[in-house]
């Protein structure tokens, strides 16, 4: 099984088109292995990206150094996907209901 | 089906055997069609609800995009609500008595599967793409319309991938050929999640489709019927024009087939909890989502063209 430990999922507020566009580069970096959950299209709509724990310090550095304000919206990615599997395993072992 | 936990996120055998207990209590009323197998061979199956013979159908498929948990769950939520009331409630009953409604709960079976057991996160399809490392093609940007143009990816290494030509995954070519072949589907709703937005085509360019304004007012019409229950805020408008420009997009080719009443649902959340959203809430998302469903199916059926 992929394990997320450390990742993050950031979400991202553009504040006009430039910083779209420079989201957009951020995107394409293939060595970051960012997955977009939302992608970069208008200062209007939120950017979600989870972040792999090895990229956050690059991804960080780039949004900071070009005043790109975000916030984490997951902060352990595992930590919730363990929570849903508990929870569908828990689920099992009950009797169905009659 | 009633012992079936309906608010908890299942595995695809699970789910494959809610499908033939459905069928199985219900054999006048749901039959299971097998349109195609995915690359890693899984059977692609659909609920066809239908109470006569020679009906226009109505379709629904949930869980194109595998992370998105809550859709299959939603699909199979709206499978049992639909046995449920045809002959109880009268307005859902009327629809049934004049459209099929054809139901694909696991639209990309391989994805599920391998968010089950391997990678929860995954999106794409399981095919490998050759010369490349990365596996899978986006299947929302597989289709041919506008394909390959903005807002899809080349790159087989990015989520939005779309394949190396139009209807490449066999996921996408196994319901090109049922719609096809099925010659009268009136009405096509693919549901993903998350981000709270209901949308009609097209996403591949900003031209407006030539039914815009009907189709404007009918997802007002949606959005404010799924609003009334648990007051759930959604937006609405072209894809282009609400999300974002995206090409080879599954309702851009419906439409473009003729099948006029074609839409895309995005489900809950809004970004709390994105693709993990916890099972308390597939309930509530799949009963507001069929109060939408409901008044586009009416109008549907209303409208028959």
């Amino acid at each position: 099984l992929k394990a997320f430990e450390g990742d993050k999922v950031l979400r991202i507020l553009a504040k006009n088109e430039d910083q779209i566009s420079l989201l957009q580069d951020l995107t394409e970096m293939d060595q970051l292995q960012l997955d977009i959950w939302k992608e970069p299209t208008h200062p209007t709509l939120p950017v979600d990206i989870h972040v792999p724990f090895e990229s956050l310090q690059s991804v960080k550095a780039f949004l900071e150094a070009n005043e790109i304000e975000h916030y984490i919206m997951i902060n352990d990615l595992q930590a919730l996907i363990d929570e849903e599997r508990h929870e569908m395993q828990s689920t099992r072992f009950i009797e169905p209901r009659n | 089906t009633d012992n079936f936990d309906y608010a908890q996120y299942h595995t695809l055998d699970e789910i494959n055997a809610f499908m033939d207990m459905l069928v199985a209590e219900n054999p006048n009323l749901v039959t299971k069609l097998r349109i195609g197998s995915s690359y890693e061979q899984r059977p692609l199956y659909v609920l066809k609800f239908s109470s006569g013979p020679n009906r226009p159908g109505f379709w629904i498929d949930t869980g194109i995009h595998s992370r998105e948990w809550v859709t299959q769950a939603a699909g199979i939520w709206f499978a049992k609500k639909i046995v449920i009331d045809y002959g109880r409630n009268q307005a859902f009953t009327a629809i049934l008595n004049k459209m099929d409604i054809l139901l694909e709960i696991v639209t990309n079976p391989d994805g599920y599967h391998y968010t089950h057991t391997t990678n929860r996160m995954w999106r794409k399809t399981r095919k490998p793409n050759p010369g490349s490392s990365c596996v899978g093609v986006d299947p929302n940007r597989n289709w041919d319309a506008g394909f390959g143009g903005p807002g899809a990816s080349s790159n087989p290494c990015m989520e939005t991938y779309r394949g190396p030509s139009a209807h490449s995954e066999s996921e996408v070519k196994s319901i090109v050929d049922y719609v096809k072949s099925h010659g009268n589907i009136k009405g096509f709703i693919s549901i993903h999640s998350y981000s709270q937005m209901l949308m009609y085509p097209y996403g591949y360019t900003k031209t407006p489709v030539p039914n815009q304004p009907e189709l404007h007012d009918l997802a007002r019409r949606a959005i404010a019927n799924l609003a009334s229950l648990y007051g759930t805020k959604y937006t609405y408008g072209s894809i282009i024009t609400t999300i974002y420009q995206a090409s080879g997009g599954t309702i851009d080719w419906t439409y473009d087939q003729g099948i006029k009443y074609s839409y895309t649902f995005e489900l809950r959340d809004t970004g709390r909890y994105g693709f993990l959203l916890p099972a308390n809430q597939i309930i509530p998302t799949a009963q507001e989502t069929w109060l939408g469903l409901m008044t586009i199916m009416q109008h549907t059926k209303d409208n028959l063209y």
